[in-house]
């Protein structure tokens, strides 16, 4: 505690307070999302996507479904 | 369809893990993926080693990102045996590529099919049903504060960055979801777990879809 560290923490903990307000006030059905305090909530929006989201997108060919002859289905 | 399916009813999928601060989420989703198809061929529910996949896939970057469709490409290629978790330990930093005799025990694969199911969610549901869990790579920019409930907004189905694996889905209620496992450990989202609207396409979620064969 007091530390600059700290601070930066303490600031982003704040930060995602807001951000949680934000998106749960913004979806008012029912059923849906709760957003709030967890392990990331230190964190900055760049960290989290730096450290955690690091899977690379691949195009993958459309999915058709198998061919079933008319003699089969009938 | 059924309206309620999750292969954790038949206790064929393994324990969330914590991927810590290593971006290996793309090898944390196809291995749980290759766990659970391991168990439904009459095996014992196994966990195979994540380690082993981040040190070793030659065209992914360990904890520094991959993919799920290269892994599962280089895993079908070479054949390579996956050992389990307690031999290759998960340790959250990408090492060197620890190699086994041949004779050592291992689980590979026979094959996979990796395609784009956006606007056929019914036949992904098909799919997950006939093949097992399925991998796929979703916008979870706004799942860092998740704590609950059906993810219905805030994400988007153009900008993929996360892996995860897909192991179910459930239509009784209003809004149908699919259930869908992390790698964030069990304290994140609802043990672990994260519910996302079926039908939509949200997040990306049927956009880039694996299934594997064993």
């Amino acid at each position: 505690q007091g530390s600059e560290e700290f601070h930066k923490r303490y600031k982003l903990f704040q930060e995602s307070l807001r951000r949680h307000h934000f998106l749960s006030s913004s979806s008012n059905a029912t059923n849906t999302a709760t957003y709030g305090i967890n392990q990331f909530s230190d964190l900055s929006s760049e960290e989290f996507r730096t450290i955690y989201l690091r899977a690379l997108p691949v195009h993958v060919p459309k999915y058709s479904k198998p061919y079933k002859s008319s003699r089969k289905r009938l | 369809l059924p309206a309620k399916f999750d292969w954790r009813d038949k206790k064929v999928v393994t324990p969330v893990r914590n991927q810590l601060s290593c971006g290996g989420c793309w090898a944390f989703s196809i291995v749980g993926g290759i766990e659970t198809v391991y168990a439904l061929k009459g095996h014992p529910l196994l966990e195979l080693s994540v380690q082993q996949v981040i040190d070793c896939s030659p065209r992914d970057y360990g904890c520094n990102g991959g993919s799920t469709v290269s892994a599962l490409s280089w895993l079908n290629e070479i054949k390579v045996k996956l050992v389990q978790d307690s031999e290759y330990p998960f340790k959250a930093e990408t090492g060197t590529c620890h190699h086994f005799p041949n004779s050592s025990f291992g689980v590979s694969i026979k094959g996979y099919e990796a395609h784009d199911f956006s606007a056929q969610e019914e036949e992904m549901a098909q799919k997950l049903m006939d093949s097992g869990p399925l991998a796929v790579i979703v916008d979870a920019v706004s799942w860092q504060d998740y704590q609950g409930g059906i993810i219905q907004h805030h994400c988007s189905s153009s900008e993929a960055n996360h892996a995860v694996l897909i192991t179910g889905f459930d239509r009784t209620g209003d809004v149908p979801y699919w259930i869908v496992k992390n790698s964030w450990g069990t304290t994140w989202g609802l043990d672990g777990y994260v519910h996302i609207k079926m039908g939509a396409n949200i997040c990306g979620i049927a956009d880039s879809v694996a299934a594997v064969f064993l």
